[in-house]
C-alpha cells in the first residue's frame, strides 16, 4: 500500500479521501487469519482519530497470546476467533499446529496484510527490505478494523458463517473476506452467500475475492449479485531481476530476493530436470550436480519459495523459475532465501534451449529493486485472477471489478516468514502479496469511503457507483491488457473494469437494489420454498407478483446468453439519479458487441425534482448476416448528461 | 458394513432452520448452543443419538439455524424434519 494510494488518485487535498474523512465513522470487519498487532504501526490509532462509532457492540477477545487491552485500539476496534468448524471437519486428519494461536493473532501472515491493505493507518518508511519502499496505508486511512479470525489452515464455511454471523451482530458496516470454495455453489448451499446475503440485507456492503484460479473461463467464485466481487490486476510498479545468459541473451524476471547480488562472473547454469528434480524439490536435487550453480526449475507441485529452498539446500548459487504457460506474461514475485528470479514461460523455454544447444552453459542474475514507471502499462490483468463467465448464474456478469493485487505491500506477522518458509527465519513488519485477496480489501476500504461519503446509498448503490465509474484503459491508452494472452482484456477479467475511487463518489446515476429485488432473482433462478426460506421466510415464489427473468435484476452490468434458437434478450433496468442537478438528462451511447444489434428504450432519460427514477429496456438481437465464430463478445452502454458518464458493460454468450 | 460406517460417521454440518420453528437464542447468540441441542433432541430418535451429536453454533444473524458435529445418518434424519430448509456439510474455503 505505499503506491497503490496514487495509482488510485486518492488524495489528502481532494476528492474522496478528505470527503469521507478517511472513513473514520465506518467499521470494516475483515474475515480471514486474525491480525498481529503488535508492532505493527498499521493498527496504531491516530491521535487524531476521533472515538469509535457508538453503534459498533464489538470488541476484543483477550486471551494469554492476544492481549486486547494492549492489541485494541481505536483503530483496531475488534477481533475474535472462531474454530469450531475447523476442528470438526479436520478432526483425526490434523494436529493443531505448534504456531497456531487459540486467540485472534495471526500466525500467517494473510489477516494483517488484508486488514491493513483495507484500512491501515499511515507509515512512514515501509518496506520489504527496501522493496516498494515509501509511505504505507490503507484505502481507508481512518477507517477501523474488527477482525473475525475464521481461517486457520483452510477456513471451515460454519467458522466463516460464524464471522458473518458475529460481525452483523457487532455493526460493522463493510465485510472484506478473502476466501471462497474452489467451485461456485448454488446460493442455497453456499454459506458464504448466505452469510452476506442477511448483512447485504442489513446495509452493509460485502466485498469479496473473484478467486485465483485463472486465467480458465468460468473458474470465478463468489459471483451472488450481492457480493462486490473483485478481480486482481498490476499496478505502475515492478521488481525486475534480469536472468543474463553466456550468449548476452537477457530475459527479465522478477524478485524480491534480498541477500548478497550475485557478481557480474557468470555461473554454470543447469536444469533441475537434469539434476534430479525438473520441478526443484527438497531432496532430490544431486548437490554434486546443483553445487554452485544456477538451477533452472519448472513450474507447480511445490511452492516457489520452496523450490528456491531445495536449490540453497542443495548447495546451489541460485534458480531461475519458470511459469506455467497459461500464465502467459506474468511470473509471480516471491520473497526468495537465495538468489531467485522467476521468468515467464516462453523466457523459460529460451533459456532451456540455450541449456540444451551449449556445452557449458553460464548465467548471473541482475537485481533490479523496485522500478514505477510507465512501461509496461498499467493496470493490466493478473493472469491469475479468475475469470466469468459465471458458471451459476451467466446472466449476471461476474467478476464485477478490478483493483490492485499484484506485488502489494502491507503488514506482515511476525510469527511467519515473508517466504512462508519453515526453515526462513526471517521475520519482516511488511511484505509483498498477490491474489485477489490483496484486490478485495482495497475495494473494502474504498466501500468505507463511500459510506461515509454517502451515507444514504445502499451497498447495490456503492457498488453500482464503483462499476459504472470504473475506466477500462490502461497509461498507454489501450484497453486494460490480459497478463495470460498478452492482449486487451474482456469484461469476463476485468468485470466493469479498474475502480476508480473518486469518481465512484460522484457517479450521476446508479442502479439500486435491495432484499426484494435479490428475493425475485432468487424467484427467477426456480428455488423451492425451502431453498428460498433460507433467504426469506416469507417468500412464496409460485404466489409472487412481479417475479421476472434473472436477468432482470437491477445489475450494473450486462450479461445476454443466446440458447440455440438465437432469440433476441430483453433486459429492464430501473436508473436513479443521484448526481448534484436534480433535473438531467441522459442520453444513451451503445457499443454493440461483435454480430449484436443492441436497441434501448428510451435513448433518451429525462429526471426531475418529482421524478428521481427512470426506467429502460435494452435488447440483444443476434444480426441476421455476418458470422460470429467466438464464444463470447462484449460491447457497452454508457448514459451521459455531459457531464457524467455511466457505463455498463455488455457480455453475450453465443 | 462399509455402508454403515458411512452413515455412523461424524461430521461437521451447517443446519438452516425454518424461522417459524428456530429457538429464541440469548444474547450470547452464537455461543448459545443449548437451544439446538434441545432442538436436536426433539428431532432425531433417541436410537439415533449415539454418537451424541455436538452443537457448535448458533446463528441468529447471518442465518437461522446452527452448525453441528452430526453423523449422516443424523443430518440425513434432520434434512427429513419439516422444521429443517436445508442441511449442508461444513467444508473448507481456501483464502485467496
Amino acid at each position: 500500500t505505499t503506491l497503490t494510494p496514487s495509482f488510485l488518485r486518492l488524495s489528502e487535498s481532494s476528492g474522496l479521501l478528505p470527503a469521507s474523512g478517511g472513513a473514520s465513522d465506518v467499521v470494516i470487519g475483515v474475515i480471514d487469519t486474525g491480525v498481529y498487532p503488535e508492532g505493527r504501526k498499521s493498527f496504531a490509532a491516530d491521535r487524531s482519530l476521533p472515538p469509535p462509532p457508538r453503534r459498533f457492540r464489538g470488541g476484543c477477545v483477550s486471551t494469554p497470546e492476544f492481549n486486547a487491552s494492549a492489541y485494541c485500539n481505536g483503530k483496531l476496534v475488534g477481533a475474535k476467533f472462531f474454530r469450531k468448524g475447523h476442528d470438526a471437519v479436520l478432526r483425526g486428519r490434523r494436529e493443531v499446529g505448534e504456531t497456531e494461536s487459540m486467540s485472534p493473532l495471526d500466525t500467517e501472515g494473510h489477516g494483517t496484510h488484508v486488514a491493513s491493505t483495507a484500512a491501515g493507518s499511515a507509515v512512514l518508511d515501509a518496506s520489504l527490505y527496501g522493496y516498494g519502499e515509501g509511505r504505507a496505508v490503507g484505502a481507508a486511512p481512518s477507517a477501523r478494523i474488527a477482525v473475525y479470525k475464521a481461517c486457520w489452515k483452510g477456513c471451515a464455511s460454519s467458522d466463516v458463517l460464524a464471522a458473518f454471523d458475529q460481525a452483523i451482530a457487532d455493526g460493522v458496516d463493510v465485510i472484506s473476506a478473502s476466501l471462497g470454495t474452489m467451485k461456485a455453489r448454488k446460493f442455497y448451499k453456499d454459506t458464504t452467500a448466505v452469510g452476506a446475503f442477511h448483512a447485504v440485507s442489513k446495509g452493509i456492503v460485502v466485498a469479496v475475492s473473484a478467486g485465483n484460479s485463472g486465467p480458465g473461463e468460468s473458474t470465478v467464485v463468489n459471483v451472488a449479485p450481492w457480493f462486490l466481487t473483485v478481480a486482481a490486476s498490476t499496478i505502475n510498479r515492478q521488481f525486475p531481476a534480469d536472468v543474463v545468459l553466456g550468449n548476452g541473451e537477457t530475459f527479465i524476471g522478477t524478485s524480491l530476493y534480498a541477500g548478497k547480488p550475485l557478481g557480474a562472473t557468470k555461473l554454470p547454469l543447469v536444469y533441475g530436470g537434469d539434476a534430479g528434480s525438473n520441478i526443484c524439490e527438497a531432496g532430490k536435487l544431486n548437490p554434486t550436480m546443483v553445487a554452485g550453480k544456477i538451477v533452472l526449475c519448472d513450474p507447480g507441485v511445490n511452492g516457489r519459495t520452496e523450490k528456491g529452498f531445495a536449490v540453497k539446500l542443495a548447495g546451489g548459487a541460485g534458480a531461475v523459475l519458470g511459469s506455467d504457460e497459461a500464465q502467459g506474461e506474468q511470473a509471480r514475485t516471491s520473497a526468495h532465501v537465495i538468489p531467485v528470479s522467476a521468468v515467464t514461460f516462453s523466457a523459460a523455454e529460451k533459456i532451456k534451449k540455450y541449456l540444451r544447444t551449449q556445452a557449458s552453459p553460464v548465467a548471473t542474475m541482475v537485481f533490479h529493486g523496485t522500478v514505477v514507471g510507465r512501461s509496461p502499462p498499467s493496470p493490466r490483468m493478473a493472469s491469475f485472477s479468475s475469470r466469468g463467465p459465471s458458471r451459476l448464474v451467466p446472466e449476471i456478469l461476474k467478476p464485477d471489478v478490478t483493483a490492485p493485487g499484484v506485488d502489494i505491500l502491507a503488514a506482515w506477522a511476525g510469527v511467519t516468514s515473508p517466504s512462508l518458509l519453515d526453515g526462513d527465519s526471517r521475520r519482516v513488519p511488511y511484505n509483498i502479496m498477490s491474489g485477489t485477496s490483496i484486490s478485495c480489501p482495497q475495494v473494502s476500504g474504498i466501500a468505507a469511503l463511500l459510506r461515509q461519503a454517502r451515507p444514504e446509498w445502499s451497498p447495490a448503490a456503492i457498488k453500482s457507483a464503483l462499476m459504472t465509474t470504473a475506466y477500462n484503459v490502461d497509461s498507454a491508452g489501450a484497453v486494460i491488457g490480459d497478463m495470460s494472452t498478452g492482449k486487451a482484456s474482456t469484461p469476463f477479467a476485468r468485470g466493469a473494469g479498474h475502480v476508480d475511487p473518486n469518481r465512484a463518489a460522484d457517479p450521476g446515476l446508479v442502479y439500486d437494489a435491495g432484499t426484494e429485488d435479490y428475493i425475485a432473482f432468487l424467484c427467477a433462478l426456480g428455488y423451492s420454498a425451502e431453498q428460498m426460506a433460507v433467504f426469506s421466510p416469507a417468500t412464496n415464489c409460485s404466489t409472487r407478483a412481479g417475479t421476472g427473468a434473472v436477468g432482470d435484476l437491477n445489475y450494473p452490468a450486462f450479461s445476454a446468453v443466446f440458447g440455440p434458437e438465437k432469440r433476441a434478450v430483453t433486459q429492464r433496468r430501473v436508473v436513479r439519479n443521484v448526481g448534484g442537478n436534480a433535473r438531467a438528462t441522459y442520453r444513451a451511447k451503445i457499443t454493440s458487441p461483435a454480430g449484436v444489434h443492441v436497441t434501448v428504450k428510451p435513448q433518451k432519460l429525462q429526471f426531475s425534482a418529482t421524478q428521481g427514477t427512470q426506467e429502460y429496456a435494452i435488447t440483444f438481437a443476434p444480426r441476421m448476416f455476418g458470422n460470429v465464430t467466438e464464444k463470447h463478445t462484449f460491447g457497452s452502454i454508457e448514459w451521459s448528461d455531459g457531464e457524467h458518464s455511466v457505463t455498463s458493460p455488455i457480455a453475450v454468450t453465443w | 458394513t462399509a455402508e454403515e460406517i458411512q452413515t455412523e460417521r461424524v461430521s461437521s454440518y451447517i443446519v438452516h432452520v425454518a424461522p417459524a420453528h428456530a429457538p429464541r437464542l440469548p444474547r450470547r447468540g452464537l455461543l448459545a448452543t443449548r437451544p439446538y441441542a434441545a432442538f436436536l433432541l426433539n428431532r432425531i430418535p433417541l436410537e439415533m443419538c449415539r454418537p451424541a451429536p455436538r452443537v457448535l453454533y448458533s446463528y441468529g444473524h447471518a442465518a437461522t439455524g446452527f452448525a453441528a458435529r452430526l453423523t449422516a445418518r443424523q443430518a440425513a434424519r434432520l434434512a427429513s424434519s419439516g422444521s429443517v430448509l436445508a442441511v449442508v456439510p461444513d467444508e473448507l474455503q481456501e483464502l485467496h
